[in-house]
């Protein structure tokens, strides 16, 4: 109903100009409504502020750009309803070395709502994760669970 | 509510009974390209009741069962099991006084197929019911698949409402 | 051929003059997320007459004009020149005892534009035959975008037959 | 025409058949014609099977092998026709240590034919490159091009 697709929208919107800062290290973004009459038909679009730019249209954002702005939307939901558990597949891979370690300080502070399992590549996030679960095929196609050891 | 444990058996490239035990904060998944990584989140979205063979990577479900490699030959059956922890939150309905309750999904080459909660036989609603008021079932944030992150920027705003309207 | 020099002046987030001077083999561009390394690619393709602003990442082509920042205004054009060194092949038609070309390409935020060849004004269509033996202005694989690689997997048949097309 | 394309069709074949395994360590893959009757409308098939693996479809490739696979098509491509440049977007985010250094060893034999522009985050890619780029924006929205030092 409206009121609570307003009332939702709201809390959504107050978390993600908190979280993208945050992420980020600057800047600002927030949710807008595309039709403010209309609450039961309305899209939900996004303005954001990379540190320093100016207000762009999206898709001009670069890759790593558009990777931070999904993840803090993606957290700002989980405060307003933490789902049990989270999977997150390689989100990590397009984010260099600042952008990666403020998600991993951020998905600590998440893991505290939630279970979070995240695959990575990433040398980083794996130092951040509470275990690790190491998944190989010494024999072809046929994968196996083995223990592992961050050096 | 948390999973506390994963078991994965003929299902895509785990055919030998593989048993994760993860805990509540962050576990990391790695291993090298094509291992299975992936395989471990479409398990999990398959046990809880994905219906679309498309969102798991197949063209059809058939293709979840473990298909053989050139050296060992395919299996007749998929199966995986969800154990997950109430963590002082209790499950609904019958399974309120449950600390746990372990989900079962079987898929058979045939074409067969069944859910189980705690053994006995239920159907898929009965599963989806059992996260109705998590949202644990909600494929919109709690699994973000590979190369996905990258669709809430470009989707329509109408598709955006959605993940408001999951989170109300 | 290949490129030797790349100058970009407020284009994308470039707005002040930046020469890039290439050699034959590896080049790599490394930076930040956002610092503008894709926007070279994109200078690349614009300069040798990409048509598509959403192939640019844009709504319009006006969008490849520097937009300015919090702390700077915007520009009024935008100005990509590549310079070809003939490297043994010989450049086609009038340019043929050239060893090296410059292709200029400029847009105004009121919405004219020009290209220039070694400083003499062009059409797009003199900018395009330059390249008709060679393929360099052939999208398809001579660019392969963040993101993209993939799309080779995921496109009809249809669409892999344009590839082969192009290497014929 | 319709001799040219079957030409053409075979000589990127007979090229992928070869660069695939060279590139993924092993393994085999090639291209088939939807219509072979049809040599005018018909469409092109990739058939990859990973070492070890069983011929499978493609969606149910990993997003590594997905990759490689792409990669190798583009090379053979290229082997056919060398395009004078080829500019390469992050082509190694989603490769592991393996594929990514064989990605690399292929790229520096590819090099040979074509100059490529690499952008990468990745270390390894960078030591392989004959000379770096940085891109940084000390200004915020400002990029300037920097001499790089890899430590
Ligand atoms: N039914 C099946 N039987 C056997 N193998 C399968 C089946 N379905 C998928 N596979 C195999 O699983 C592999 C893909 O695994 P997955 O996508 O989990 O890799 P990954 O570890 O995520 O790799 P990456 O790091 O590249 O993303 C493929 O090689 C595929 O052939
Ligand atoms: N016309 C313009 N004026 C000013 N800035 C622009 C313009 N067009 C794009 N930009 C900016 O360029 C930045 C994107 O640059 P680019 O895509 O090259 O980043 P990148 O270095 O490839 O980053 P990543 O590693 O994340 O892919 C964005 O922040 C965008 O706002
Ligand atoms: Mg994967
Ligand atoms: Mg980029």
């Amino acid at each position: 109903c409206r009121e609570r697709f307003r009332d939702t929208f709201d809390q959504v919107d107050r978390n993600f100009r908190e979280i993208y800062p945050s992420l980020v290290g600057g800047g600002s973004a927030r949710l807008i409504l595309t039709d403010e009459e209309d609450l039961l038909e309305s899209g939900v679009d996004i303005m954001v502020q990379p540190p320093g730019k100016k207000l762009q249209a999206l898709t001009l954002l670069s890759g790593g750009e558009m990777a931070m702005t999904a993840i803090a939307l993606i957290f700002s939901l989980f405060k307003v309803k933490p789902s049990p558990f989270c999977l997150l597949d390689e989100v990590d891979a397009p984010l260099d070395e600042g952008n990666g370690a403020r998600f991993n300080r951020t998905l600590q502070q998440m893991s505290e709502l939630s279970q979070f399992i995240v695959i990575t590549h990433n040398k980083k996030t794996m130092e951040c994760a509470d275990t690790l679960y190491g998944v190989t095929m010494a024999v072809p196609g046929v994968s196996r669970l083995v223990s592992v050891q961050l050096d | 509510m948390h999973i506390r444990k994963l078991e994965i058996c003929g299902f895509k490239s785990f055919p030998d009974r593989t048993a994760f035990h993860f805990g509540p904060g962050i576990s990391g998944v790695v291993g090298p390209n094509g291992c299975g990584k992936s395989n471990v989140v479409d398990a999990v979205k398959w046990c809880l009741g994905e219906q679309s063979a498309k969102s798991l990577r197949g063209g059809s479900m058939q293709d979840v069962i473990f298909a053989g490699t050139q050296a060992r030959t395919q299996m007749g059956m998929a199966e995986v099991s969800l154990t997950f922890a109430a963590d002082g939150v209790p499950f609904p309905g019958e399974f309120a006084h449950h600390e746990e309750i372990r989900i079962t999904r079987r898929l058979f080459r045939d074409g067969g197929g069944e859910y189980r909660i705690n053994e006995a036989r239920a159907r898929l609603r009965d599963v989806q019911d059992l996260f109705l008021d998590t949202g644990a079932n909600n494929r919109m944030y709690s699994f973000i698949e590979q190369g996905r992150i990258g669709q809430i920027i470009s989707a329509r705003p109408e598709q955006r409402r959605a993940l408001i309207e999951e989170a109300a």
